[in-house]
């Protein structure tokens, strides 16, 4: 689309339709062609191909500051809580982590955190025994905050350097839900005695602007680090990390390309920008 | 919302008494946003605009006291009617028992709602079996076996044995143990997978399902029609089941996979639970999807 055309109007329509089906959303779409039609007069740009270099750079810089990789690991154990909507990606998530986390030679403990959902905590389960790593789980049904309470002390006594802890799945708007999850977030802090190095939201690649809601309100109820986006592997393009960017300053961390442990990637902006006119 | 920026927009236009072509096209251009931001494809958006401004344009529109409130109805009722009717039921065999197979991306509540529906065709009086045919995902077996004692609804399983097999059985299975409605819950995979999606291929040639689901997530944004064009071409569906609808997501999906795909959209998802499962309202959904 980006080659070998010339510069007028209807580039630009076209380029907002491949934003928009990018799940970009509206708003930041029109910011982008609008910064992009302003680059094009100021500096008379009039073959395409030289715009898709700005644009890419324009998204790059959208997403600058809001990229990053995983916080250094400083005092031991380096926790890291997940959440995010139902379905998300966040047990697969954690297992991709441990396995990291365990190829590093970390010294990795697991909380089940989902003692709600049914086969959650078997499904963590086979994860901890796929990537070689310890579990701290209770029985389903059991307080969240109580598996929360145990993993951190029991990751603080065994000298674990990594407390990876899986939650529930919940949509944001569920106010209960979400002052549950508050409360966990409170339990490990007080603890660990500190803040938390990582609490990460993660999100589905597929999904639309809804993922706003989810960043606001998830953000409300703990405070964020970054976000994993999941199955980028599939044919979503995940623009939703733009406005997420854009709008709520959550950076992107981590990416999801697969259902294996190996399928995960530190967030790259620059293929990301490039990989959205795909 | 769409109402109060449409009533913005028509505050604007209010001066000039009767609305212009003109007029009309700044008010399809609110509805377009708001469409848009509900998650409806663009280009199912695009056309739903086209159509909505031949009516718009009409006569009795322009000539109307109250034109703007005229293109809102006329919307909805478009809207409407292109999410089609209600229709919440499975499609059965002529010939016990009826096999409904569960298909769709990772995470989109296969599993979930494959346990709903044993619940409520329990309660309507049949006598359902699961199947559990995804062998991949860790634990996702034992997710199916949670449900069914939940349910006191027999789960079928042979381990990781190839899903086809799994699904073959169950089907001679539930005809010696009586089950009149086989429900297979498979793996989550993506629509671009050749190999997962000729797995489906071949459990429907195997056992003939008289009802194909597709489950697509309510918060699913332009990516739906892809995925539901991608669904429907291999297997043919017989409808659309939404979930997540308990959250704020506009579900927008819902009418991109119907215009995309013409099947029906027949349930809802609308909790975790078991009892979480209603019929799918077209008009419901229109004004939810419009704000
Ligand atoms: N293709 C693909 N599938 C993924 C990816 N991440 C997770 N999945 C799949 O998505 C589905 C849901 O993953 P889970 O890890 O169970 O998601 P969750 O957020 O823990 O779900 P809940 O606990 O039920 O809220 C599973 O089938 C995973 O294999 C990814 O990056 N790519
Ligand atoms: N709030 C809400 N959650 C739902 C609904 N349907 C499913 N879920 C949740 O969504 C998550 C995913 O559901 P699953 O049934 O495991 O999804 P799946 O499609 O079988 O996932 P895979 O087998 O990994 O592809 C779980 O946490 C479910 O409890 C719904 O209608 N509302
Ligand atoms: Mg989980
Ligand atoms: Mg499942």
């Amino acid at each position: 689309i980006m080659t070998g055309r010339k510069v007028d109007e209807e580039l630009f329509e076209d380029l907002e339709e491949v934003l928009i089906q990018a799940d970009c959303g509206v708003e930041t779409t029109l910011f982008l062609v609008d910064q992009l039609r302003e680059k094009a007069r100021s500096e008379k740009i009039t073959e395409s191909t030289a715009l898709k270099e700005i644009l890419v750079d324009e998204i790059i810089s959208l997403m600058d500051g809001n990229a990053d990789t995983l916080k250094t690991p400083q005092d031991k154990p380096y926790v890291i809580m997940v959440v995010g909507v139902n379905g998300a990606g966040k047990t697969t998530t954690i297992g991709k982590l441990a396995h990291r986390f365990k190829q590093e030679n970390a010294k990795v403990i697991l909380g089940a955190g989902d003692t709600f959902r049914a086969g959650a905590i078997e499904q963590l389960a086979i994860w901890a025994e796929r990537t070689g790593v310890e579990l701290i789980s209770h029985q389903e049904g059991s307080d969240p905050a109580a598996v929360a309470y145990d993993a951190v002390n029991a990751a603080k006594a065994r000298g674990s350097d990594v407390l990876i802890l899986d939650t529930a799945g919940r949509l944001q708007t569920k106010v209960n839900l979400m002052s549950e999850l508050s409360k966990v977030h409170r339990v490990c802090v007080r603890e660990l005695g500190r803040e938390l190095d990582e609490v990460l939201l993660v999100v589905d690649a597929t999904t639309g602007q809804n993922a706003l809601s989810q960043g606001k309100l998830f953000q409300e109820a703990v405070p964020l680090t970054g976000i994993a986006l999941t199955k980028l592997d599939g044919t979503a393009k995940g623009g939703i990390v733009l406005a997420l960017a854009n709008e709520l300053k959550i950076p992107v961390k981590l990416v999801g390309v697969g259902e294996q442990y190996e399928d995960l990637q530190d967030f790259d902006p620059k293929l990301f920008a490039t990989t959205l006119f795909g | 919302n769409l109402s109060s920026r449409l009533q913005e927009t028509m505050r604007k236009l209010r001066g000039k008494g009767r609305l212009s072509e003109k007029d009309v096209d700044e008010v399809l251009r609110e509805i377009r946003l708001a469409l848009l931001e509900a998650d409806v494809n663009y280009k199912v958006v695009r056309d739903f605009i086209a159509l909505v401004k031949e009516r718009a344009t009409g006569h009795d529109v322009l000539s109307s006291l109250t034109p703007g409130q005229q293109v809102i109805r006329i919307v909805n009722e478009e809207l409407t009617q292109l999410m089609g009717g209600s229709q919440a039921k499975l499609t059965m065999s002529p010939q016990a028992p009826s096999v409904v197979m569960m298909v769709g991306l990772q995470g989109a509540g296969k599993t979930t709602t494959t346990g709903k529906l044993g619940q409520m065709l329990k309660k309507q009086g049949h006598r359902p079996l699961f199947v559990a045919c995804d062998i991949y995902r860790p634990a996702a077996i034992k997710q199916l076996q949670v449900l069914g004692e939940q349910l006191d609804i027999p789960v079928f399983t042979l381990g990781e044995e190839d899903p086809v097999k799994i699904a073959a059985a169950a089907h001679r299975h539930a005809q010696s143990y009586n089950n009149d409605i086989v429900l297979i819950d498979t793996a989550g995979r993506l629509h671009v997978d050749e190999g997962l999606m000729n797995e489906l291929v071949n459990i429907k040639n195997e056992v003939e399902p008289s009802e194909i689901l597709l489950v697509v997530d309510a918060m699913t944004g332009q990516d739906a029609v892809n995925v539901a064009e991608s669904f429907n071409e291999q297997l043919d569906l017989g409808g659309i089941v939404l979930t997540k609808l308990d959250g704020d997501a506009r579900g927008g999906a819902a009418l991109s996979v119907k215009a995309v795909t013409g099947k029906p959209i027949k349930f809802i998802g609308v909790s975790e639970k078991m009892d979480g499962l209603e019929a799918f309202h077209p008009d419901r959904m229109a004004s939810r999807i419009l704000g």
